[in-house]
């Protein structure tokens, strides 16, 4: 799976996941990613979120608006995206992990998985990682 | 339960953030081609949002990005289901005014998140899927690739592995990772 979140100059969010899967999956079998509120969603409201892992147990637990749901309810977005995951692993043991992006330009991007790729640009600084507590940093202008 | 962690600011401003799917052990050798990916990525989308462009413009060319780069398991370098084929699925939603396209099912176009894009632009629906998806790609003029330029030579080790260690697709598949 792939996917993105974004803010833009007129305060509107959105996001977009692709594809992903299980190798070897049965012929017709859809995952997470085109349903929205499982495998994304965004609301100006809100925020955006774009989600990855196991796409059966995001389904079930509606892991994109979940967050969200979090974050409605005052929660930081390191809150809402931890709150969320761990749900998800400790109602169906389902590891995954998400991007968000608030209304007020704070992201987080959090994973219980062994490791997810991940980058972010604000302010003109790019910022990326694979594993946890590693984050390489590099000034785009 | 630790999970991992990157947190940005609080004022509001330019924001790109960009995931390539939750892993299990990345090898070294392809670590720095997936870091280059993502990082190319989140610049992708930050030049469209520093050109003026919109949220929705921002995600759909990062994801784009994703989709062409073989690393990462969508469009090119998608997962093989159990016939060797690929069927690969999108969403996009706009926070302005909650619309929202997604396809699934979809086989040989380059990138179906550029379909999911149309579904939500050209159509009073939310979802197309299979068959009629791949109508509705023609009718807009986007082009049928044959189905090898998706699939790699680490997609198909991968089925192979797949099949020989586990044999076919069980219903309790381990409920780890996508």
């Amino acid at each position: 799976t792939v996917g993105a979140v974004a803010l833009d100059c007129k305060g509107n969010v959105a996001y977009a996941t692709s594809t992903g899967g299980i190798v070897n999956k049965m012929v017709g079998r859809v995952g997470d990613s085109p349903c929205i509120g499982a495998g994304g969603y965004a609301d100006n409201n809100l925020g955006a979120v774009s989600t990855t892992g196991h796409g059966e147990s995001i389904l079930k637990v509606n892991l994109a608006r979940l967050a969200l749901f979090h974050i409605e309810q005052g929660k930081t977005v390191d809150e809402a995206a931890e709150l969320a995951l761990n749900y998800m692993k400790s109602k169906l043991k389902g590891l995954g992990g998400l991007i968000l992006v608030s209304k007020t330009g704070d992201w987080v991007a959090k994973w219980t998985s062994a490791s997810m790729p991940w980058a972010a640009v604000k302010n003109g600084k790019l910022q990326a990682g694979i594993d946890i507590c590693e984050t390489r940093t590099r000034d785009l202008h | 339960m630790a999970a991992a962690s990157a947190r940005g600011s609080i004022d509001v401003s330019l924001v790109v953030v960009v995931h390539g799917g939750g892993a299990s052990n990345i090898s070294a050798d392809r670590k720095e081609r997936v870091h280059e990916g993502i990082a190319r990525a989140a610049t992708e989308g930050y030049n469209i949002l520093k050109a003026g462009g919109s949220a929705i413009d921002a995600v759909e060319g990062a994801v784009i990005v994703l989709e062409k780069d073989p690393e990462f398991n969508a469009g090119c370098g998608s997962v093989l289901n159990a016939k060797g084929d690929v069927e690969m699925d999108a969403s996009i939603m706009d926070g302005k005014d909650l619309s929202a396209g997604a396809v699934s099912a979809v086989r040989c176009i380059e990138n179906p998140i550029k379909l999911a894009r149309l579904v939500m632009e050209k159509t009073p629906h939310c979802f197309l899927t299979g068959h009629g998806a791949e109508k509705f790609a023609a009718d807009m003029g986007i082009p049928e690739i044959p189905v090898e330029n998706l699939i790699t030579e680490r997609s198909k080790k991968h089925l192979e592995k797949e099949k020989l260690e586990k044999g076919a697709q069980r219903a309790d598949c381990p409920k780890n990772l996508g």
